[in-house]
């Protein structure tokens, strides 16, 4: 049976998630199994996007200025999808550190341990989370407006079509280990709080605080997911592949920032310089 | 740390801070 600090974190952790995150597994299925008045518009070639560009320009882009916008449109459809990718980053890493501060523990660490565990955990926690909207044949963008097509994003020229084949693949595996939102919170939350990221100072207390972060998570799988035992090993398998595809995403970013017109978000950049 | 990160630094202290693409 679970003592009542370890339910409590639990629900603790869940309740954050659901407050900070805009999109969340449960929203997205509904959405992606067309069980919504209003299904997302599918993006599927050059005609769909410009289509998609205009209607849901707020969604993809934020309040991105106009004269920003129109001069997009004279970009190339690689270099506009990788600034959609780029807000929906900035977004999501916002939405992270709101909810790493609800991490029991987190904010009453030293300033240069919450930076370092940010900036070597959001994208391990975004690639997780962005397997929620994912399904074998696309992904759904601007917060259930939209669907792009697995396809589509493979047809785009290279590196760009490297970009999210990756991330489809760890998303089918992941996918298919069932895991609720109240799960998924833990897990991020695991994410974040790990005491093994480069240069941290007070490795103990964050060491601390994912122990029952852990100890929480794996209670939570043996009463949520009582007939899948080997559900824990089998999403701490999960925390080393996301590691490995943080990494090769950091390269192909880097890649692209050194050989394409395409400017890097201030914020993207923090995170990726000096990160492996 | 905290100088070369000042995004994620200001978005740890300040919650409202908004970051515009």
């Amino acid at each position: 049976s679970q003592k009542p600090d370890t339910k409590s974190l639990v629900r603790q952790m869940h309740e954050a998630y659901l407050k900070h995150f805009h999109m969340n597994k449960a929203k997205a299925r509904v959405f992606l199994t067309g069980k919504t008045s209003t299904p997302p518009f599918v993006i599927h070639d050059m005609d769909t996007l410009q289509h998609a560009e205009r209607k849901l320009h707020t969604q993809l882009l934020g309040n991105v200025a106009s004269g920003d916008a129109s001069s997009l449109q004279e970009r190339e459809v690689e270099a506009r999808l990788f600034l959609f990718c780029q807000y929906a980053s900035v977004e999501t890493v916002t939405e992270l550190t709101e909810f790493a501060k609800a991490v029991p523990g987190f904010a009453a660490l030293d300033l240069n341990d919450q930076v370092t565990l940010l900036k070597y955990g959001v994208y391990e926690a975004l690639f997780a989370l962005l397997a929620s909207c994912m399904n074998k044949d696309g992904l759904l963008v601007a917060r259930g407006g939209g669907f792009i097509t697995r396809e589509f994003l493979k047809s785009l020229r290279k590196p760009f079509s490297d970009m999210m084949e990756p991330k489809f693949q760890f998303a089918m595996r992941f996918n298919a280990l069932e895991l609720d939102d109240s799960d998924l919170a833990l897990f991020v939350a695991a994410i974040i709080c790990c005491g093994d990221r480069p240069g941290l100072s007070d490795v103990s207390h964050i060491e601390r605080i994912q122990e029952s972060i852990i100890h929480a998570l794996r209670l939570q799988l043996l009463s949520n997911h009582p007939d899948n035992a080997l559900l824990f090993p089998k999403l701490l398998q999960k925390l080393a592949d996301l590691r490995q595809l943080v990494t090769e995403h950091a390269e192909l970013v880097q890649e692209i920032n050194k050989t394409e017109d395409a400017s890097l978000h201030p914020l993207l950049q923090e995170i990726y310089r000096d990160m492996y | 740390l905290k100088e070369k990160h000042k995004i994620l630094h200001r978005l740890l202290q300040n919650s409202s801070s908004p970051v515009d693409l």
